[in-house]
């Protein structure tokens, strides 16, 4: 199918051919009658420079339209995107008018990101937590046991010495 | 009324952008 | 009801209607010239020959005529451009809104979403701080561990000093030195009755 650029040329080309049509010189002449009794020529000639004028005219503002709307470039990049939908024959979405609700859909993908970073965050941190709390638990068993330890040997050296005063009792006796 | 839509059109297009640039923006520092 | 075509005007940064309404005053601007200068040159060529409000009357005929066939036309060319070239097909969706169609989600689900993320960063925060308290403990157990094991070193070294001076486990050598007492006492008690 014709581009978008050909439909629009086409169009104003139609447009321009049929006025030109309509304003035939019998039209003209039977228009300024006054005119073409008195310089039949001179009433040719200036129908003629009307018409090119004309023509002239529309094309040069067709082409200031198209460059101040840099239609072309518009024109062939909307031509791809309907190319590219042309498989879907549901219609597509359209603003719903509460910016509130379209704008979440721009967000969405990005909250989820930001969700997954802060699971994977999360889940990093709860290893960590793990092993720092095996390590604390670790310590205090290890404490424990350096206590147990140490009352063993206070126990020891007390049960010693406990003999010991017994030993300088019997030698005082 | 002309003025308006393409005003709203144009919002349309172009905030989405501004406001994920900020969005985003926030996300990173909070997960700096 | 006016159809604002605020689709057109978000892809071509004007509304459709405002292009075509910019070429038809542009167009039929240059209508009213040409025709203008067609009225000069003719008043120029025929200079005095003929009464200019006679020509003018001409040129309002010939206007009428082409306006009403220039109206018809433009609204016709109009119809086709506004169908055809300046619309987005209802089925097209432009690539700035993709993320419409790949992400959808109703307001309940994206509050969830939200709730979901303030939730995690909660339960983050806590981990912090529960892992900066164990980090806390393990300072302090280090600490900890270090006096109980200088204790412990202590009751080795004096172990040590009782073995390097002849009394190895310090137990036996107690028992050692208990039994040689009390042999000293036998001793010393035989010595006393043969004495006697």
């Amino acid at each position: 199918a014709p581009g978008r650029a050909q439909v629009f040329s086409t169009v104003v080309d139609t447009f321009l051919q049929k006025l030109v049509t309509a304003a035939s010189y019998q039209r003209f002449v039977s228009c300024y009658r006054c005119v073409y009794k008195l310089q039949p020529q001179l009433t040719r000639s200036i129908y003629d420079q009307f018409i090119s004028q004309l023509q002239a005219c529309v094309k040069e503002e067709i082409q200031e339209v198209k460059n101040e709307g840099n239609l072309e470039e518009l024109f062939s990049s909307l031509d791809k995107i309907v190319e590219e939908a042309k498989d879907r024959e549901e219609p597509a979405w359209r603003p719903s008018g509460i910016p509130e609700q379209d704008v979440r859909s721009d967000l969405l993908p990005y909250l989820l990101q930001h969700r997954a970073h802060l699971r994977r965050a999360l889940r990093d941190r709860e290893q960590r937590s793990s092993a720092a709390a095996e390590a604390v638990l670790a310590g205090r068993d290890r404490i424990a046991e350096l206590q147990q330890l140490i009352q063993a040997r206070q126990q020891a050296w007390q049960a010693s010495s406990k003999e010991q005063r017994e030993l300088i009792m019997t030698f005082q006796e | 009324f002309d003025e308006l839509i393409v005003e709203t059109a144009t919002r349309r297009k172009q905030w989405p952008k501004k406001i994920l640039v900020h969005a985003i923006q926030a996300m990173k520092a909070e997960q700096e | 009801s006016v159809d604002p075509m605020a689709y057109e005007a978000q892809f071509f940064g004007f509304t459709p209607q405002t292009c075509m309404l910019r070429i038809y005053i542009a167009f039929q601007d240059y209508l009213f010239e040409v025709l203008q200068v067609v009225e000069g040159v003719m008043l120029k060529k025929l200079d005095g020959k003929i009464n200019p409000s006679q020509i003018r009357k001409c040129t309002e005929k010939f206007l009428l005529f082409m306006k009403e066939h220039f109206d018809k036309l433009f609204t016709k060319m109009e119809e086709m451009l506004l169908q055809l070239v300046l619309n987005i097909p209802k089925n097209v969706l432009l690539p700035e809104d993709r993320v419409q169609e790949q992400y959808r989600c109703s307001e309940e689900e994206f509050r969830a979403l939200q709730e979901e993320v303030r939730q995690l960063q909660e339960q983050y925060r806590a981990e912090v701080a529960t892992e900066q308290a164990l980090l806390a403990e393990l300072e302090e157990q280090k600490i900890v561990k270090a006096e109980l094991e200088k204790t412990l070193q202590c009751f080795d070294e004096l172990e040590n000093i009782c073995r390097q001076h002849g009394i190895g486990n310090f137990k036996e050598s107690l028992a050692l030195l208990t039994q040689s007492s009390k042999k000293l006492q036998e001793v010393l008690k035989d010595v006393e009755e043969k004495s006697k």
